[in-house]
């Protein structure tokens, strides 16, 4: 998975 | 960033501003779940807690410290400065059927097991259940001011968007996480039987009030 894709959405 | 994100953070942004408003202008919470705005003020803080850690956007950073500043002001307003016009007996949903689930199931299905990555889990799960209580309320009382009923369409639209959101960033970035998707689908449903009454009683100009 593209977690770190993830933190940049509120 | 795609039009999808922009308008659902954009209307998230709305239904803050609007419930805030509604208060400060009114002088007043009645029909307001303190803990509806209690658990949206947890969702933010164990989801917002990479702004210690890394930095993404001037964006990313300010909307985040808006919706957490806005989140306990309105928790501050209902519970501390018009609390003597908190409904509190009509928000008797016991939000420990939500937060001890939600809690142990983000230890259970995470990304990774790590205390953040845990805590963004458990805001993820915990967000898109968050609104019970104030549906549980106007479910109670039967009714609910138009002025909440904007600020709930605001606040469901916002998860929709979010959700065309990802079926673009599938399509065109080839990225997925399915943790937010499965929760954000969850959320959006809980707001279909309100958006009906939206569209079918408010948007034509009538109270929303349901049948007894």
């Amino acid at each position: 998975c593209h977690r770190t894709n993830v933190k940049d959405e509120l | 960033m795609n039009i999808f994100r922009l308008t659902g953070d954009l209307s998230h942004l709305a239904a803050i501003i609007i419930l805030l408003l509604k208060i400060w202008k009114s002088r007043s919470c009645a029909g307001i779940s303190g803990k509806s705005q209690i658990l949206f003020a947890l969702v933010f803080t164990t989801r917002y807690l990479d702004l210690f850690t890394s930095f993404i956007s001037l964006y990313n950073t300010c909307m985040k410290l808006i919706y957490i500043g806005c989140a306990y002001a309105t928790v501050y307003l209902i519970y501390a400065k018009f609390r003597a016009t908190y409904d509190g007996n009509h928000d008797s949903f016991r939000v420990e059927f939500l937060v001890v689930p939600v809690g142990g199931l983000s230890v259970l299905i995470n990304h990774d097991f790590s205390p953040l990555e845990i805590l963004w889990t458990f805001s993820i799960y915990l967000e898109s259940v968050a609104i019970l209580p104030q549906l549980f309320m106007i479910s109670k009382t039967g009714e609910a001011e138009t002025i909440t009923t904007h600020y709930l369409f605001c606040l469901g639209l916002y998860r929709a968007l979010y959700l065309f959101n990802w079926i673009w960033r599938f399509y065109f970035e080839g990225f997925f996480d399915m943790i937010a998707i499965v929760a954000g689908v969850v959320q959006t449903v809980l707001y279909c039987d309100f958006f009906y009454l939206y569209v079918t009683k408010v948007l034509k100009g009538k109270k929303l009030s349901l049948p007894a």
